[in-house]
């Protein structure tokens, strides 16, 4: 039985290994993975030591394989298809990255309100009207919802990915959303990203 | 003396603080904060006990205080100019966040090579052509710059960029950049988001 405290460090291992996996580092040392989550080596080696025998004493981890079998422990490995609500800079941005496609995310429709933007493409993705959304989410299998849409139609937009069907989102609006409890919700904020580095920068012009 | 222990988890509690706060929620329990980060809730509460009393028995942590608080510790208190190297989808949706200005991050200058999108401006920023970025950065005093380019010329532009005198690096490109040791770089990969939304999806779904 693998005990819940290892269970929710999960999230964090996953995502040291898939930057590097996706920066294309073979080999983690268990003193790097650790030092970049904040906790001891020796934390991580024991909750590591439950999924079977991955390190190398001396050389550390192969990123791809841990990678791996962290996200079938997740639930991670299988393929979701994706609808974009707001087809405006960041929707579109999110609708042709190739990052997604490799992770088995299919980007399947765009969604707006904007005439101009109806009927047109987005590579390979189409962009329909909002009122199809019920329509293409059941045609098309979409089983998340994300929302590039502005703030302040935010609230209203997620009570329509709702009735549609969606019990995932993932919200980029900067708004706190109502939404009932069986729904995942999961907002994205990029100010963390640059705070971080903003972070590091202080530290390093202080010292 | 604050224990390096206790300093490396701060900028994971920014991260749970930022979100509650720009979601609008203004306490947070120690179970709360702790269950998001898989930590102990005792562990929590030592670790921030470094920092003054800020818990009240009961109810939890004044969210605002608290991020002001651990943004001073990090340093991520001071205003700091950023350049957008890429005017492109994701880089100018980056440019009109205004999630940025809230945290006193301003974005200065946009940069690219497309003759037709240099002289533009995106909302209050201007488009300048990638030749100026030296220019720029020492007449508008930029420090962050953003890669918001292509993956096959991100690292010739990094190499641009060093050379203009940044010294810290945002990178959104999906390429793993070589970069000299005294150079602070963040990689950014939106993937994570979206699959740790996978992951509850599954989990709810499994139940
Ligand atoms: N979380 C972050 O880190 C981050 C970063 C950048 C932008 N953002 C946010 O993402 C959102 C989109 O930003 P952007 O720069 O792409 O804006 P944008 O103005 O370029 O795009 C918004 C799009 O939404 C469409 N739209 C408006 N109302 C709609 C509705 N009711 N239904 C469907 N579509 C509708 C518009 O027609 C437009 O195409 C904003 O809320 C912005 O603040 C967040
Ligand atoms: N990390 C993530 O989560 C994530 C998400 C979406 C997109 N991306 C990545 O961000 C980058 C930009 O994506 P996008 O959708 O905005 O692409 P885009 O094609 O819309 O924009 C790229 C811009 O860069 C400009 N450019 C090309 N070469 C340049 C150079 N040498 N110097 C300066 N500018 C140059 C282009 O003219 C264009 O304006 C890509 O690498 C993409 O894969 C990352």
């Amino acid at each position: 039985v693998i005990p819940q405290a290892t269970i929710s460090r999960l999230p964090l291992y996953f995502r040291v290994l898939n930057e590097y996996n996706h920066l294309g580092i073979s080999v983690i040392s268990s003193e790097e993975m650790a030092g970049n989550l904040g906790i001891t080596s020796s934390q991580l080696r024991k909750d590591l030591s439950y999924f079977g025998d991955f390190g190398i004493r001396g050389t550390g981890y192969d990123v791809s394989d841990l990678l791996k079998q962290i996200k079938e422990i997740l639930g991670m490995d299988k393929n979701r298809r994706i609808a974009i609500i707001g087809a405006g800079k960041l929707g579109t941005a999110l609708a042709g990255y190739p990052g997604f496609k490799m992770h088995g995310l299919e980007v399947t429709a765009l969604f707006d309100i904007d005439e101009a933007k109806i009927g047109q493409q987005e590579g390979k993705v189409e962009i329909f009207h909002l009122s199809e959304l019920s329509n293409k989410k059941r045609e098309l299998g979409m089983e998340i919802a994300v929302l590039t849409i502005p703030a302040s139609v935010a609230q209203q937009v997620t009570e329509l990915v709702i009735k549609a069907g969606f019990k995932a989102i993932w919200n980029f609006a900067p708004v706190r959303l109502e939404v009932p409890e069986h729904i995942i919700l999961q907002n994205e904020d990029l100010v963390v990203g640059i705070l971080t580095l903003s972070h590091h920068l202080s530290r390093k012009l202080g010292s």
